[in-house]
């Protein structure tokens, strides 16, 4: 495709096509959009993020991933779309013009870049990276359990063949320590959202400890405010609260490595199921899906961008 | 290419803490390579299981022993992406 306008938000897409609408979305949006290099993939493959700034030095800034477990197409494909909503609706929509305005917003669509594509030429349920793993015939580290929050403990497994080996240390899987040494390395990220699919969830930490976050009421009446907002669009319902008690012990996760970093403002979304189709929702899904999760999105950046810290 | 045929996704809801229990015990017999698409969380809240083939026998028959209520969500996970597979090819032709 030669300009946004012309791409497809409705279907699936290759790594390549994804990586070359990256490329159409900065050439389309010059003065908003470009695309940095954080790092490389276990198997090389760059790890692009596109950074949305009006301008200024290291402004504080708001972080976005979709798709570190790959299997969960509707999560890559719902990025893309949000990446193209914040590029055309700056300048038009008053909350998305005012955060710009304000703060940088960084967006890794493709987390996973070799587990994505071995979704789409091996093993479309692929969950982990595609390391090797030392003594093992079993291959890869399931992402969201290797950063260093808790890394280890019973809410992840030691077990390389199991869906949620946590790695052989924290921070051992590429595609995890370019996210932490970039976030860390900007030392102004003021909120990380990092999506998934597909248990209609909104979820702030803690996974690996039942101990509320100091600001949990904060935190609780945002989600509830947002999961709300999105009910509002196509009366998808979801629950929310902290993962600990919203879904199970999770050990080495995002988001808990980001608010104890710092980051006040952590949140990872588990979007929508049909009841009938799990990871494999068909294509005329992902707009609706993109659109009900856009207000709930908003939601959270505007109040990261009112409650500045 | 891995092949999923007569694979099925079972969403499974447990009717206790109990059942709750007996379903992550099954998560840990690696042998029947159950992979939980949705893991179980609390009573009433559903479970989704993708068990392979071979071991759909022993994972109902654990399910029916221990009175764990199951629909089959997904009859056939091969069925499913040979769909998708032929909707992002027609999807790229156009």
């Amino acid at each position: 495709e030669r300009s946004t306008s012309t791409f497809d938000f409705a279907s699936y897409h290759t790594i390549d096509e994804i990586y070359h609408w990256m490329d159409v979305l900065v050439g389309d949006h010059p003065n908003l959009v470009s695309k940095i290099q954080i790092g490389q993939s276990y198997e090389n493959r760059p790890l692009y993020v596109l950074k949305f700034s009006t301008g200024g030095s290291n402004r504080s800034a708001i972080w976005l991933d979709t798709g570190i477990h790959p299997r969960e197409w509707i999560t890559q494909a719902t990025g893309i779309w949000t990446a193209n909503k914040i590029a055309e609706e700056y300048g038009k929509d008053p909350s998305v013009t005012a955060i710009l305005d304000s703060m940088d917003i960084f967006f890794e669509i493709v987390t996973n870049p070799d587990g994505f594509v071995f979704t789409h030429s091996s093993d479309r349920l692929w969950r982990k990276t595609r390391s090797i793993n030392a003594g093992s015939p079993c291959i890869g580290v399931d992402p969201n359990r290797n950063w260093d929050a808790g890394f280890g403990g019973s809410g992840a497994s030691s077990d390389p063949c199991s869906e949620t080996y946590h790695g052989p240390y924290a921070h051992s899987e590429r595609e995890v320590k370019a996210i932490a040494d970039f976030i860390l390395g900007h030392g102004n990220v003021k909120s990380v959202i990092s999506i998934h699919s597909y248990s209609q969830m909104l979820l702030f930490p803690y996974g690996y400890k039942t101990a509320p976050v100091p600001n949990h009421q904060e935190m609780n009446e945002l989600a509830k405010k947002a999961v709300s907002d999105l009910a509002a669009v196509y009366g998808t319902k979801y629950t929310y609260g902290s993962i600990m008690d919203t879904i199970y012990a999770a050990d080495g996760i995002a988001v808990d490595w980001a608010y104890d970093n710092g980051v006040k403002y952590s949140f990872t979304f588990e979007l929508r199921d049909t009841g009938r189709y799990g990871f494999l929702l068909p294509s005329t899904q992902i707009i609706p899906t993109a659109t009900e999760t856009w207000p709930a999105l908003l939601d959270v950046m505007v109040h990261v961008l009112e409650h500045p810290y | 290419e891995k092949l999923f045929m007569g694979d099925q996704v079972l969403r499974v809801t447990a009717g206790d803490e109990g059942q709750v229990t007996q379903l992550r015990v099954l998560g840990e017999q690696a042998e029947l390579q159950v992979d939980f698409w949705r893991h179980p969380t609390r009573p009433g809240h559903p479970a989704d299981l993708r068990v392979p083939f071979s071991s759909l026998p022993a994972v109902k028959t654990f399910l029916e022993s221990n009175n764990i209520s199951y629909s089959i969500m997904i009859e056939d996970v091969q069925e499913l992406l040979d769909e998708e597979r032929r909707t992002m090819v027609k999807s790229r032709r156009t």
